[in-house]
């Protein structure tokens, strides 16, 4: 059994969900933030047998896309810009989905 | 070290999170919600030494039990009814707990 | 490939999540509760090259300090003192930080 972590857009997050579910996969949603932009953004977890990771994988890639931010540096929170007050907005890509895959020793359904 | 992740019922968490404190055991508990019903549920995380790892899951086993809900296929948020509009209301069985059991490689208390 | 999971405290998550992205790491913060104080705490998410985990758990320990927090124990949540109701203030420490390091067997950035 493995445990699928994936850090996805929230505009994303519907979609990759509701393909998992119809898939006959169970996930559960939590929310957060991105550390660098401070904007909301989706953590699913999903338990899979091993031999299923790759189709949760591509499942959850054919759901989301990156795309293209654009920050004000002015009110940058994490920037490493040191505290200099530049004011020029800076695009930031974020990719689509940030996916983890962790071994689970034991699982169990009560 | 193993890290012990339990999805649990709204309803379950206060007896589940209650009952593991009173046994000795510190507990994180995380806000979520079920992919499927789309509904509120409960994630914690227990730190906890390999050999409790046994006496974690039955104190979760104690303290949460399955429920049966009730969905409204017409509003089936991810079902793999693909777009048929259903009326009938479906009984969904959600178990008590479904649990998972990580290896911790490091553990450190600041 | 390792997963740093922190659980820090409400006061201290903005210095650690700025100081980990001005370091060029990438964080995700999710909400979180403490099981014992019933308190709001902050658990963040690094996913970090097996040789920089050292890296990462100096810099939240640089940023995270313990504190102590006075608990009325009238009002005990989850306190192991079964049900008597005793009204003097019961002082808790809450140390910095809590840090469970786990192994990533896969990583895919979409
Ligand atoms: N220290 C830094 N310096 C310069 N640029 C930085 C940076 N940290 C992040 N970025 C950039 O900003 C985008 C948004 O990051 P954020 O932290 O808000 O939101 C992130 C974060 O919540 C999560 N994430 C990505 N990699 C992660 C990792 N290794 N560990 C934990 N969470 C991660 O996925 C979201 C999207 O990440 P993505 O890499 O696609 O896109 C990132 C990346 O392009
Ligand atoms: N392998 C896994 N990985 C990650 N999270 C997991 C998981 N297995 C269970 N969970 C979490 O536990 C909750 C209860 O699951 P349970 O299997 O008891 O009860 C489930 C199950 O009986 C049913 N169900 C879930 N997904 C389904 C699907 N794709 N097709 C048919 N029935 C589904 O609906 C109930 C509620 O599901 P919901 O998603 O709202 O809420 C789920 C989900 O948040
Ligand atoms: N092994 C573990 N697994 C998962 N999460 C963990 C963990 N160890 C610590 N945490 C998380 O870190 C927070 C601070 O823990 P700390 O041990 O510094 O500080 C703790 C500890 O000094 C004390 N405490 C916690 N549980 C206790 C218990 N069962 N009996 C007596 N004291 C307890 O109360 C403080 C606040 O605890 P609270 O639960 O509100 O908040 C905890 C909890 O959210």
């Amino acid at each position: 059994m493995k445990l699928v972590y994936a850090i996805v857009h929230d505009e994303d997050q519907n979609n990759v969900i509701t393909s998992l579910n119809e898939n006959g996969f169970s996930v559960t949603k939590l929310f957060s933030t991105g550390g660098f932009l401070r904007a909301g953004n989706t953590t699913i977890i999903v338990g899979v047998a091993d031999e299923k990771v790759d189709e949760v994988i591509e499942i959850i890639k054919q759901n989301s896309k990156s795309r293209k931010k654009v920050m004000d540096t002015a009110m940058s929170p994490g920037s490493g810009l040191n505290g200099v007050m530049l004011s020029f907005p800076l695009e930031v890509t974020v990719g689509g989905a940030t996916i983890f895959v962790l071994d689970v020793e034991r699982y169990e359904k009560i």
